[in-house]
């Protein structure tokens, strides 16, 4: 089962700090979203930073896809559920024409 | 649930084991995948073909990192396996990452049962699904003895292949199709504060509505909605009745369950028998066989007391389902012995039970609009009628 959370969509304490993840946590989180189809993967040919505001887009995105709160912030109860043991196929698959949608 | 877009286009998909994991026995890998395949071919009308040569529509293999396809392993934990959608050359097969400790057990390592069945969803056409409980969630559940497909991957197959003859999806809670109503559940709806339905498919009227084992189906056309026993639509629907029933004819005029747990729908001048999802062969029969008028607006059992209301026009027929006949003295007028607000021409009728005031009210539908009779007072409700579709199925 998913790890669950006591914070509600909307609720302060969300983002608070103590929510917050490490580094490491969130470099993982970055792999993760790329991996399963919740941010682009990088282009190999040309460099290309991700802002944070992508970043927490592809966080949101994993949130409504799982029915998490949605805060667009890497909270525990986000990093929990990818630390969870799962299938190796992208939970959102990229079109042909390389964009993401769900199917 | 998910679908890729690709399915198998025939109905018999073969199957193949290229290497074994160390960690079972050869018999004990077979049984898990095989039962794996069989919890799909439970729900459709597909059949899964072991084969020993030659290339297989379903290739199983067990390997760790790096191993023929972009997608390596990442040792134990992390990911667990993964598959490829129906197609050419790696179309269907699936790989599982042998870093994991497989075991066909509940209590410890990863049982190979649930995540072949995961990843064979994936061989048969079915993505991740977001419902977290269902089996093609992304992530390792874990196993329950006496595993069944969850409804959200049963519709979800169904959908992509049809259905087995009789394979009807359950909810928790939900009597199996075919087992004998129980009493009214106490936990029944508040009928008149239903949740609303994320289904946007809502229809303006229906043809009939029908508690059949305890839940509501609604018809209309050739579909279906479904409303659970919390008086909630269920997502997936509506579908084609002819998934469920075989042979059903299109646009009822009405259904219901008999005390004798058969399911009766009518259209026209004929009536038709069904256990379960079976149809009795020797159906249709003439509905003036039963006493009845043909073209019959509604059909409403009343509870076990072995009665049956049929409503038509502004007329009802009270049928004795133990001596097969109408009670004598019938038709009666509606307005007479009801309530002179009960709609004539109705399109359905039902009943169901306020768990709050232990009240049971009976709903006449009559195109958008539903009048509520107060079984205990025997009128219809001041503020009525109202909006069906708003009400109920929250649209």
């Amino acid at each position: 089962a998913p790890a669950t959370s006591t914070n509600e969509p909307g609720d302060e304490d969300a983002a608070s700090p103590a929510n917050l993840v490490t580094p490491v946590q969130l470099r993982s989180g970055y792999n993760y979203l790329t991996k399963y189809g919740f941010l682009p993967k990088p282009n190999p040919l040309a460099g290309s930073l991700l802002s944070h505001e992508e970043f927490n887009e592809g966080i949101r995105a994993f949130q409504e896809f799982y029915r998490l709160p949605v805060t667009g912030v890497l909270d525990q109860s986000t990093s929990s559920l990818m630390e969870l043991p799962r299938c190796g196929l992208p939970d959102i698959m990229p079109d042909e024409d390389g964009t993401r949608k769900r199917r | 649930y998910a679908h890729t877009g690709a399915k198998w286009d025939r109905r018999e998909i073969t199957w193949k084991i290229r290497n074994y994991s160390p960690d079972l026995t050869t018999s004990e890998i077979i049984d898990a995948l095989r039962n794996a395949l069989q919890i799909w071919g439970d729900a459709i009308p597909n059949t899964f073909r072991r084969v020993h040569v030659g290339s297989a529509d379903i290739e199983i293999s067990f390997s760790v990192g790096l191993h023929q396809d972009d997608y390596p392993f990442d040792g134990p934990g992390g990911t667990l396996a993964h598959a490829f959608f129906p197609g050419d050359d790696l179309g269907g097969d699936a790989h599982f990452d042998d870093d994991e400790q497989f075991t066909v057990n509940a209590y410890e390592g990863t049982n190979l049962f649930i995540v072949a069945a995961h990843e064979f969803g994936h061989s048969l056409g079915l993505g991740h699904s977001s419902e977290i409980t269902s089996l093609m969630a992304a992530f390792y559940q874990g196993y329950k003895p006496n595993y069944e497909l969850p409804y959200d991957d049963h519709v979800g197959i169904q959908s992509l292949y049809g259905a087995r003859q009789g394979s009807i999806p359950s909810l928790p809670d939900v009597p199996i199709a075919g087992a004998p109503p129980g009493p009214p559940r106490p936990d029944l709806p508040v009928p008149n504060t239903p949740e609303p339905g994320p289904d946007p498919h809502c229809a303006n009227s229906y043809n009939a509505i029908a508690k059949i084992r305890g839940e509501l189906m609604l018809f209309k056309g050739k579909s279906f909605w479904r409303m659970n026993m919390k008086g909630e639509p269920l997502e997936g629907y509506p579908i084609d009745t002819s998934r469920f029933w075989d042979q059903l004819p299109v646009k009822l005029d009405a259904a219901y369950e008999r005390i004798d747990d058969k399911i009766l729908f009518f259209k026209g001048s004929s009536y038709w028998e069904y256990f379960s999802t079976n149809r009795d062969p020797s159906f249709p029969h003439p509905i003036r066989e039963l006493g009845l008028p043909d073209d019959i607006d509604a059909a409403l059992p009343w509870g076990d007391t072995g009665k049956t209301y049929f409503f038509k026009g502004d007329l009802y027929w009270r049928y004795d389902e133990i001596k097969k006949e109408v009670d004598s003295g019938y038709p009666k007028k509606v307005a007479d012995n009801w309530d002179s607000a009960v709609p004539s021409n109705m399109d359905t009728a039902f009943r169901f039970i306020d768990v709050e005031t232990k009240t049971w009210y009976t709903y006449f539908v009559r195109s958008k609009k539903y009048w509520r009779f107060d079984e205990s007072r025997g009128k219809v409700d001041k503020g009525y009628p109202r909006s069906f579709s708003e009400d109920w199925m929250g649209c």
